[in-house]
């Protein structure tokens, strides 16, 4: 759980 | 993948307009390691299909996990998917969001 509070937001993408 | 995914839905897209016409988000080393559609266009082929909705996560294109793949790498395959002339479709497998 902390692992994934560390995690970065990801871009978006439009395809 | 060996393990059971509860609701994996296979949904065929036909190439029928000129974009594919969804966005995602997402990727490996992100806070949501798969990608997520978060947005279907009106008048891309996503949307003429009807099948894929915002909030379902893509696990394969064509047959190939997306599973590890960073958010570029996820989305070069996806566009690679539809840009080639190989196949009028891409098959993608979903899972509803829980």
């Amino acid at each position: 759980r902390e692992k994934r509070l560390t995690l970065p937001p990801s871009e978006i993408t439009l395809l | 993948s060996p393990i059971p995914v509860p609701c994996a839905v296979l949904v065929r897209v036909m190439k029928n307009a000129s974009t594919l016409g969804i966005a995602i988000e997402g990727g490996a080393n992100t806070q949501q390691p798969l990608p997520r559609i978060v947005t279907i266009q009106k008048g891309g082929s996503a949307h003429t299909c009807g099948r894929l909705k915002v909030g379902q996560v893509i696990l394969e294109v064509n047959g190939v996990s997306l599973r590890g793949r960073e958010h570029k790498e996820a989305a070069r395959i996806i566009a690679e998917a539809f840009k080639t002339k190989e196949k009028d479709h891409i098959d993608f497998l979903v899972v509803e969001p829980s």
